[in-house]
């Protein structure tokens, strides 16, 4: 469908993005840990967008597996949510993730 | 007010409240907190009571200052959200509330 290819396209071309909504404390944290390491993330308010967030929550499922916000993309790769970017944080994963998809 | 009432009666009425919203992850951490020290709090899901529930959020904001979930009392007191909740639990001061609150 058109939005899927909208989805794939946002997640190839932008090296962070954060599928998000904007009152949830679990996003917060991702973001705040990305501005942290000195990325900025494109992030996309699901519950800013009108009929089509819930629209884009279930399609994100649909490709992901993943229902639930944040939903993190990491040089197109799915990362997962709020628990496993802090794990791969802790693990010292993730600012490696990230330099990678930047240079890229 | 009625609503008022209300919820000064549930929280003088009952050692532990938590105002939450069933999907909150913030309000899941809260929850289990409680479960792990032993406490079955009294849960009010603010987004399962129709327009209820935001008419709550408003009043709690009112009577508390607070307008986000979590909202934790414990022995009627206001305590605050997940952080205030998860500071006073490192700093070895919530199992002391909570069995004050308990005990009464
Ligand atoms: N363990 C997950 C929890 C994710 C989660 O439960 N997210 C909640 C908000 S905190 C959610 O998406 N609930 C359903 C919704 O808001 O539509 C993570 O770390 O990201
Ligand atoms: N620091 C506060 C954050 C509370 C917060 O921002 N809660 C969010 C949900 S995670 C909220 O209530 N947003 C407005 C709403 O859902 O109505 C805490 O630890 O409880
Ligand atoms: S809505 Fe509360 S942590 Fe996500």
């Amino acid at each position: 469908s058109r939005l899927e290819e909208t989805i794939k396209n946002t997640v190839s071309q932008n090296p962070v993005v954060v599928y998000s909504k904007s009152w949830c404390s679990y996003c917060s944290e991702v973001k705040s840990l990305f501005k942290k390491l000195g990325t900025q993330p494109l992030v996309i308010e699901l519950d800013e967008l009108g009929p089509q967030g819930p629209q884009l929550q279930k399609l994100l499922e649909r490709i992901t597996g993943q229902y639930t916000v944040p939903n993190v993309f990491i040089g197109g790769q799915h990362i997962g949510g709020c628990t496993d970017t802090l794990k791969l944080y802790r693990k010292g994963d993730l600012e490696t993730l990230l330099s990678d998809a930047v240079a890229k």
